[in-house]
């Protein structure tokens, strides 16, 4: 919240939209705005209703460079949009910066989603540093309900719960990288960066980097689900395939390659088979194991085919290890396992685990 | 006139993020005051954005201040 824990003092608040941005149909503004209100309202009792002329609690603009309020907006990137907190005057009015490119999409900057956060502030609602929260100050993409739990709590501290008891799925927290039960989702490298995939974000540990970057995972790659299984690089290739479900994606550096989706049935695994668990490839030999539950496959990347006799089961096959895995990487001729909160360093050519830490040691944790 | 390095150009960015975002005062006094006061803001801004709070001006840090964002600030006073 903002300091005095400003907000309006009554539960009808009124809009009006002053001017449209030419990016949009205007019947797409009034739709962004409406939806960004909505989200508000689904958790709140307030209501909101849209004003034609006169002034509004909340009047809504497009401006650019200074646009009137003596706080002015920086051009192309960098700002996207400010709001001022409840109040009379200005207080509540959200301005968005016309330089930008405004969309209804992720091609470019989502009106829905910055208007929804620059909403938040005109409510009251000040910066949340969760990344997963809608009220991060960082623009970034997602589909689906935009609030989070923190911003759910925030706000019905200030105005109370829906009293129709409206039923929303919050947006998940951000894990936390030190968290000392952290589990992950999938592992791989990207030309020499480590991914981590966990929950709707991944977190992108790069060798000059000190700390990783946590960034939610639609926001890099909107058209990808909002959870990987399993993932891994083929550098000959130089593509890093994804896996969730049944389905599998490809990337060339961060840009998904075309032609997928793809069923992970077409490498050759069976139709019983719904979910891959984890994925590493073996770049001198050409391998590329596949983890399901407690058995594991082969994939010889050259001859594009599943190797015969598999699948084999894990705790034979790499004693010492737990008998399933959440997440695998080859990594200077390591084998690293992860499951639950343990990570398992095993050598490939003396067949034993040679060392265990937890999960996110991988974070200096 | 010679071109401002990188390294200028990234303390510009920086002292004008610091100043929107989080209160940097502006015209400080003497070069030491002035290092002093942006270190203290940069460890605030490091440790609201879940960085190594170093006070310095690292790949990391700078990285999030060149990101798209909201104009309202993070922390203090609203103006």
């Amino acid at each position: 919240h903002f300091p005095r824990h400003l907000k309006w003092d009554k539960n009808n608040i009124t809009f009006r939209i002053l001017n449209y941005t030419p990016d949009l149909k205007k019947s797409d503004v009034d739709r962004a705005i409406r939806n960004a209100l909505n989200v508000w309202s689904d958790v709140t009792p307030l209501t909101f209703k849209k004003l034609h002329e006169g002034i509004a609690d909340i009047m809504i603009s497009f401006g650019s460079k200074e646009h009137g309020d003596y706080n002015p907006f920086d051009g192309p990137n960098g700002l996207l949009a400010h709001a001022y907190p409840p109040g009379k005057g200005i207080g509540g009015d959200t301005h968005f910066d016309e330089d930008e490119q405004w969309t209804k999409d992720s091609s470019a900057y989502n009106l829905f989603i910055v208007a929804a956060h620059e909403l938040g502030h005109a409510l009251g609602m000040s910066h949340s540093s969760d990344p997963g929260a809608l009220m991060y100050p960082v623009y970034s993409y997602a589909t689906g309900f935009p609030l989070s739990g923190d911003d759910i709590e925030g706000i019905q501290a200030l105005y109370g719960p829906n009293p129709d008891s409206k039923k929303v799925k919050p947006r998940p927290i951000a894990p936390n990288k030190c968290d000392p039960m952290l589990t992950f989702d999938a592992v791989t490298e990207l030309r020499g960066e480590t991914i981590v995939f966990k929950d709707s974000f991944y977190w992108r540990l790069h060798p000059q980097m000190t700390e990783p970057d946590q960034i939610l995972i639609q926001s890099t790659w909107p058209s990808l689900p909002s959870k990987v299984d399993a993932a891994y690089e083929n550098p000959e290739k130089d593509i890093v395939f994804m896996f969730s479900g049944i389905k599998m994606w490809a990337l060339n550096g961060y840009n998904l390659v075309n032609g997928y989706p793809k069923y992970i049935h077409k490498l050759g695994l069976p139709k019983t088979i719904r979910k891959i668990d984890a994925a590493l490839h073996i770049a001198d030999k050409g391998k590329t194991l596949l983890f399901t539950d407690e058995e594991y496959w082969s994939y010889d990347e050259a001859a594009g085919t599943m190797d015969r006799g598999y699948p084999r089961s894990i705790e034979e096959d790499f004693p010492g290890m737990d008998d399933e895995v959440d997440a695998a990487a080859f990594h200077h001729g390591r084998l690293y396992f992860f499951h639950d909160h343990i990570q398992y360093e095993y050598s490939y050519t003396y067949r034993k685990v040679i060392g265990i830490q937890r999960t996110n040691s991988i974070f200096n944790c | 006139l010679p071109l401002p390095s990188g390294e200028n150009d990234n303390f510009l960015l920086a002292e004008k993020y610091l100043r929107r975002f989080y209160g940097l005062p502006a015209g400080l006094q003497g070069k030491k005051g002035s290092s002093d006061a942006i270190q203290t803001k940069i460890k605030e801004m490091q440790k609201f954005f879940n960085l190594e709070v170093t006070g310095n001006l690292d790949n990391n840090t700078l990285d999030v201040m060149k990101k798209a964002r909201c104009g309202v600030p993070d922390i203090g006073e609203y103006n």
